[in-house]
């Protein structure tokens, strides 16, 4: 049986993708078998693990509208032991396309609960930068949520509406959703904010907090350009050391559910 | 008659709000008379000019379902010169509840014609980081595009996307749609990086992109916990600076077409 976990924050650019991608490669690391799920159009995750445009052929689109199951999808990466669904921007027509069918909310969790997909131990799904339909089916389908956290002030208004929506998720569609973690990212150990972010997030949300703070580390911003995660492009990287940690963290947690 | 601005880009976290609230501050300052338009559910451009939560009894979502005008709902802002229309999370609902209108579109544009909106000399609309239906509305109703870049690989990769779409805009609803400019922000120059990119895009793009570069600066993110813009908070840091030297080009650009 597979746990998913989806990697949400409405908030643009916090880190859900890296976290996506540097978390499932630590993963599939310690051997689990990992899948990935890029669920935004923009095709970052997929990218950043190195799926060029053109290979995209069949992606998450097709599993959405349910023509093509995740076997028939799914792509090997540059990492052992993770396998990813990858994504383009036929997705933006998703919304138009399945607005008017009555399961448009649980399309994916249709998808990720057939016998392919539940023989992954993790399932990981990338988030767009908002409350649409996508992200929606991506929190029907979850066991879990992980909440990518920039250590800035926008990024800690929104929280507090993102912890709502998952509330009403659990009440309308998914009773089982839980928050499996949040994870402070880009923290930058010189700046004032970053430490005020961090002190009000713990003592709001104590061990919903990883122990875990993934560094600002700028080998994590080059790793996709090569098409790489940043465990591989550079595992003794402060990012990286990082993610090896938060990965440990979460199969604890998973562990003692 | 009013210029009206669209700060656009799908790429999450790139600046847009940041770019939204300083340009405007900035033209404001030299006397320009501006509404600031929160096009974004978030709310963030709202809050980084000092509107509380609570003092948003109308906004742009009354203004999308046309139910009051501009006069109704705008509010003076911190900033002398400077009203804005706020945002809340009701304008997560627009694209529902518009979605089978014929003139879904051009809600935004049909508002922003009416007199009391014409009296401002610039508009600029803040929008969230998607290809939804209020970024079309704000492409349909603005007379140039103005796209802050972040000097990040994942941002240069959706670039190319996102003038695909100022492209097809301007096919479809918009023929007088333009790119005012690229603006590359959070520039740190000791990341090797962030020069790639400024040169990648200063090469494909050349005059189109501004000769101002924003760079990283922690008071910049300061500003908006203050509920003020940057330029309020600290006039003499290096990013209050570089965005009224952006104010400078951009009018520049207004005045030379
Ligand atoms: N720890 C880090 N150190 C340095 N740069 C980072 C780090 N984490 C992410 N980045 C960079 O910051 C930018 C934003 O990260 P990312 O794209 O993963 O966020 P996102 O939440 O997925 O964005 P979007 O909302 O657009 O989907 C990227 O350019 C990424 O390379
Ligand atoms: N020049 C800068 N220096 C330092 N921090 C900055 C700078 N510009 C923006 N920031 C910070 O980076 C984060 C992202 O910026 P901002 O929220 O303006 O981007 P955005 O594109 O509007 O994001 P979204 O896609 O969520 O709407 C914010 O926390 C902001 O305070
Ligand atoms: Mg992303
Ligand atoms: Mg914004």
């Amino acid at each position: 049986k597979n746990r998913i976990i989806t990697i949400a924050n409405q908030k643009g650019g916090v880190g859900k993708t890296t976290t996506a991608i540097n978390l499932a490669t630590a993963l599939a690391a310690i051997g689990e078998k990992v899948l990935i799920v890029d669920l935004d159009p923009q095709g970052n995750a997929s990218t950043g693990l190195g799926i060029q445009r053109r290979d995209r052929k069949l992606s998450s689109y097709e599993l959405m509208v349910g023509s093509h199951t995740v076997s028939e999808i799914v792509q090997d990466t540059v990492v052992p032991n993770l396998s990813i669904i990858p994504s383009t921007m036929d997705l933006l027509g998703i919304e138009m396309e399945i607005s008017q069918a009555a399961d448009r909310v649980f399309r994916l969790r249709k998808a990720l609960a057939s016998a392919d997909a539940l023989a992954y131990s993790y399932v990981l799904v990338d988030c767009p930068p908002s409350f649409n339909l996508l992200t929606m089916n991506a929190m029907a389908a979850a066991h879990s949520v992980l909440v990518p956290l920039q250590c800035e002030f926008f990024a800690l208004e929104g929280l507090s509406q993102l912890l709502e929506t998952v509330d009403q998720v659990r009440r309308s569609v998914n009773p089982a959703l839980d928050i499996q973690g949040i994870v402070l990212t880009m923290f930058d150990s010189r700046n004032n904010l970053a430490q005020q972010v961090v002190n009000d997030v713990r003592t709001h949300l104590g061990e919903k907090v990883y122990h875990t703070l993934i560094p600002r580390n700028v080998r994590v911003s080059e790793a996709p350009s090569y098409g790489k995660p940043a465990i591989l492009y550079d595992l003794k990287c402060a990012g990286s050391q990082a993610y090896l940690q938060l990965a440990s963290e979460v199969i604890q947690r998973e562990r003692q559910r």
